[in-house]
């Protein structure tokens, strides 16, 4: 049985923003 | 039309917390993405809430969610198919067509709408 990881159910948003 | 949705929204699917804890896609909580993100030593979680609700100009099965994201309220806008589960806090999984998700993944889902406040995931800052 194939086991996700949390990180993958919730989408990545604002890239490379900071500061 | 077939869902081309990734495979861990499926119903039952086994979802490993980053203390370990295996749970199901469906019984998942915001305090586990919450715990997940303070253990994890590169992510963070942000609060994106939904600003905007359209059809995509592209393909009838896909919408345009823009969302505001974190502190700094990015616009950020994602094209996604009606189907797609968003995890809205307090509230759990939440699409633009919940009886599509249900029908596809068997996955228990509310409607998503304008002012829902969704999990999304952001670097920690390195300082």
């Amino acid at each position: 049985v194939p086991v996700f990881p949390w990180h993958s159910l919730v989408p990545f948003l604002e890239p490379s923003q900071s500061g | 039309a077939p869902s081309s949705l990734p495979p861990y929204f499926i119903k039952g699917s086994i979802i490993q917390l980053a203390d370990g804890e295996l749970k199901r896609v469906e019984d998942l909580r915001t305090e586990d993405f919450i715990q997940s993100a303070e253990i994890s030593s590169e992510l963070k979680i942000d609060s994106s809430t939904v600003e905007r609700i359209e059809g995509s100009q592209t393909s009838a099965n896909f919408a345009v969610v823009q969302f505001s994201v974190g502190e700094h309220r990015s616009q950020v806008s994602v094209e996604v198919l009606l189907e797609y589960p968003f995890f809205v806090f307090g509230q759990g999984w939440s699409s633009c067509c919940p009886d599509r998700t249900t029908q596809l993944l068997e996955l228990p889902c509310s409607k998503l709408s304008v002012g829902d406040v969704c999990i999304s995931l952001t670097l920690k800052n390195l300082k």
